[in-house]
């Protein structure tokens, strides 16, 4: 799995 | 953008204009507390400061203004346009006991030691504590105009339906994003009692009374 950031969300 | 995600920013904005045009239409902020708007306030602007640096897409941009300024318009009509329908001494809620908490486990819990990673995580914890002002008026009050109750009922669907949005990128991108789906959890939770009354009273077309 990808743990990092998602920074495309609200 | 997945059906959940899509569903959960359209009510999360619904919850937003119902609040709007209530205020306005009965020219009164009774009922609403206004520390819980502050909150949501310093909960947008903290998170949605990347919007000078960083661009997802013509969507993800409008939405961030238009939460950012619905919010702080909700602020103004509170303050100065119909100040004298509330009152502030039914919204007694302490803010610290949340602001402190989301501070401290955004310095603890985040994606990185940046000020812009420590304001996204205070942001996230923030928000799930956002609307406790909000249900304590309402368990003081006892009773509450029905457009209140939907709009906190649509903030907490916004929510609750954020859950399924996590396990379906885990299961498409292989995407975890810790924080946002444990505070998501932490929110549901405080809305589950909100939601049990809502169930039984309003949706059986009852007055939203506290039992």
């Amino acid at each position: 799995a990808v743990w990092n950031k998602v920074h495309d969300e609200l | 953008m997945n059906i959940f995600r899509f569903l959960a920013d359209l009510s999360h904005m619904a919850s937003i204009v119902i609040l709007i045009l209530q205020i306005r239409k009965t020219k009164s902020a009774a009922g609403v507390s206004y520390k819980t708007q502050f909150l949501y306030a310093l909960v947008f602007v903290t998170r949605y400061i990347d919007i000078f640096f960083h661009y997802v897409s013509l969507y993800n941009t409008f939405m961030k203004i238009f939460f950012v300024t619905s919010t702080i318009y909700i602020l103004y009509l509170m303050r100065v346009q119909y100040k004298p329908s509330h009152d502030p001494n039914i919204d007694t809620f302490r803010i610290e006991y949340i602001i402190a908490p989301s501070a401290v486990l955004a310095l603890i819990i985040n994606h990185g030691y940046t000020l812009y990673e420590i304001l996204w995580s205070f942001s996230v914890w923030l928000e799930s504590g956002a609307i406790l002002p909000q249900l304590f008026m309402l368990q003081r009050t006892g009773e509450a105009e029905t457009l209140t109750v939907h709009y906190i009922f649509a903030l907490g669907i916004y929510r609750l339906l954020y859950i399924p949005n996590w396990i379906y990128r885990y299961v498409t991108e292989g995407r975890v994003e810790p924080i946002a789906f444990l505070a998501s959890l932490i929110q549901t939770a405080l809305y589950s009692d909100f939601f049990y009354i809502y169930y039984t009273k309003v949706m059986q077309g009852k007055k939203f009374e506290l039992p």
